[in-house]
């Protein structure tokens, strides 16, 4: 475990919590997309099935059951509890579209031909686009509230910070995971230009807003 | 055949 890889963690963490917080407090999920709510949903349950099959720390174990609990808890915020609340009239995304080419594409690149190892595989490519509903909600309705935008920035920064991990990891310990770091280039590149927007207006007080 | 490498990262 290296610094990288640690904020990285915690930086994931904290998005979840603003989140929760976020639709708890303002008993409201309004400006959330559920499509990517669901998606990381799917993510964690198949990327975390080797709970079942492998320990690796008791750190690891831990985290993949709090990623695991809290996405069905979000989803059951917003499609149960504050479901009045939920903008799907914005949440239009095809979720299919971006569920069938990551499990096709697992078949195909994988590292082994297994069902564990293609539902990570297919875990680690859905992760890298399961924010497109997400950003599509806000550009459709073209603002976030400020809180959202937090959200979004902490999420975004934690696979950044995991390039940096992967880098480390490679000069130091010559590991390095092809799949999960071209996935979380992709996954980088997709948030650049909320980051941008991040720096430059909600740093600066403003309200995240696109231009008409 | 090609080692599957250790799944340690989250």
């Amino acid at each position: 475990m290296n610094i990288f890889r640690l904020l990285g963690d915690l930086s994931h963490l904290l998005a979840i919590i603003i989140l929760l917080l976020k639709i708890w407090k303002s008993r409201s999920c309004a400006g959330i997309s559920g499509k990517s709510q669901i998606l990381f949903s799917v993510v964690y349950t198949t990327r975390y099935l080797d709970l079942l099959t492998t320990h690796v720390s008791p750190y690891n174990t831990v985290m993949k059951l709090v990623f695991i609990f809290t996405s069905y808890a979000t989803i059951y915020l917003m499609y149960v509890k504050f479901k009045a609340t939920y903008d799907h009239n914005h949440d239009t995304f095809r979720i299919e579209f971006l569920l069938i080419p990551t499990f096709i594409l697992a078949l195909l690149i994988n590292h082994e031909f297994t069902v564990l190892e293609v539902l990570w595989t297919f875990s680690i490519y859905l992760e890298s686009v399961a924010i497109l509903p997400q950003l599509f909600l806000v550009s459709k309705t073209r603002e976030a509230e400020s809180i959202t935008s937090h959200y979004l920035f902490a999420l975004g920064s934690y696979r950044a910070l995991y390039l940096l991990n992967w880098v480390y990891r490679y000069v130091v310990e010559s590991h390095y995971e092809l799949i999960a770091i071209i996935s979380g280039v992709v996954q980088t590149i997709l948030y650049c230009d909320f980051f941008y927007l991040y720096i430059t207006k909600v740093l600066k007080g403003k309200k995240l807003q696109l231009p008409a | 055949e090609e080692d599957v490498p250790a799944k340690d990262e989250l």
